[in-house]
């Protein structure tokens, strides 16, 4: 699976995944990657996201719309706008619910990850596998490459 | 200002078969995918454009899971999936089970420009992309011997598509 994420000049976001979906699978089984809102989603109003893993998983948390719909109520409700936060804060927050909703795709037994890009620039990864090493982002000035800190997997898949 | 990430799947990583050399063709393929959005940002372009972009050169190259070196399914074929999002206006494509279309990303986004729809699937997808003018693919463009050998892997170790070694995403 491949995907990416997209803020521009004008302060627009996109979000895009693309894949050829799970070896060996069977009876048109469809994964998270083209549906809309568990592996894709983009909303100039929160965020825009992307994921890849174990799509059953992101299909049942519903991954990409409800980070969104977190941001989306929960950063205006702190009235950051009204406030603006330190950018740090506004990331590091962006961070947490990025982390649990992917806690929440492991608890129930799913592996994979996330990349979300905030209205503010935040370019944002939370990968539960290995895998995440082949994250990156760049921006003005930034180029960044994000590297997964574990072994661990929450599945039993080899 | 603007901002791009992107991934190149998150399967499991096989210490044996990721050797630095292996390494180093994911991250430059990656730097190709970024290079290419980034460059459409930073001339003012759209986001979208830009997310259409970087994934393309993913889907073009068969190091990943997606297009051109997309895994096989149980019979034997190469199906793809893909969906986009526009955060302007949330209009969204999205097409599932494709197997004649070269980058999937580009009629998901037609879905969302020239159909009412949000989501295509099958022949249905690859009868609405004939209309509008994508090139028919032929099903060996997609297919590469390191993904058949995981196919065969699988069958030979009777194992289900959930457990079979999906490493490259």
């Amino acid at each position: 699976t491949v995907g990416a994420v997209a803020l521009d000049q004008h302060g627009n976001l996109a979000a895009g995944t693309s894949t050829g979906g799970m070896t060996g699978k069977r009876w048109g089984r469809v994964g998270d990657a083209p549906v809309i809102g568990a592996g894709t989603y983009a909303d100039n109003r929160a965020c825009a996201v992307s994921a890849t893993g174990w799509g059953e998983y992101f299909l049942r948390v519903g991954v990409a719309h409800e980070i969104c719909a977190r941001l989306r109520y929960t950063i205006p409700a702190l009235e950051f706008r009204l406030h603006p936060w330190d950018p740090i804060t506004i990331k590091n927050y962006a961070q947490t619910v990025a982390d649990e909703v992917m806690a929440d795709v492991k608890d129930l037994g799913g592996d994979g990850g996330v990349i979300l890009v905030t209205p503010e620039g935040h370019a944002i990864f939370s990968f539960n596998t290995s895998g995440m090493y082949r994250g990156r982002a760049t921006s003005d000035g930034v180029n960044e490459v994000a590297i997964f800190g574990g072994e661990e997997q929450a599945s039993a898949t080899p | 200002k603007w901002s791009l990430a992107i991934h190149g799947g998150a399967g499991t990583l096989n210490r044996d078969a990721m050797t630095p050399e292996r390494r180093a063709e994911y991250e430059a393929a990656l730097q190709v995918a970024l290079d290419a959005g980034a460059k459409v940002l930073a001339e003012g372009g759209s986001a979208m454009d830009a997310v259409k972009a970087a994934i393309i050169p993913m889907e073009d190259s068969p190091l990943f899971n997606a297009g051109k070196g997309a895994v096989f399914t149980w019979d034997g074929t190469n199906e793809l999936d893909s969906s986009i999002m526009d955060g302007r206006d949330r209009s969204a494509g999205a097409v599932a089970g494709v197997k004649t279309v070269k980058n999937p990303i580009l009629l998901a986004d037609s879905v969302r420009t020239a159909s009412p729809h949000v989501m295509l699937m099958g022949a249905g997808a690859e009868a609405f992309a004939a209309e509008q003018g994508f090139a028919v693919t032929p099903p060996e463009y997609f297919a590469t011997p390191a993904r058949a050998e995981a196919l065969e892997r699988m069958k030979a170790q009777q194992l289900s598509a959930l457990d079979v070694d999906h490493k490259f995403g």
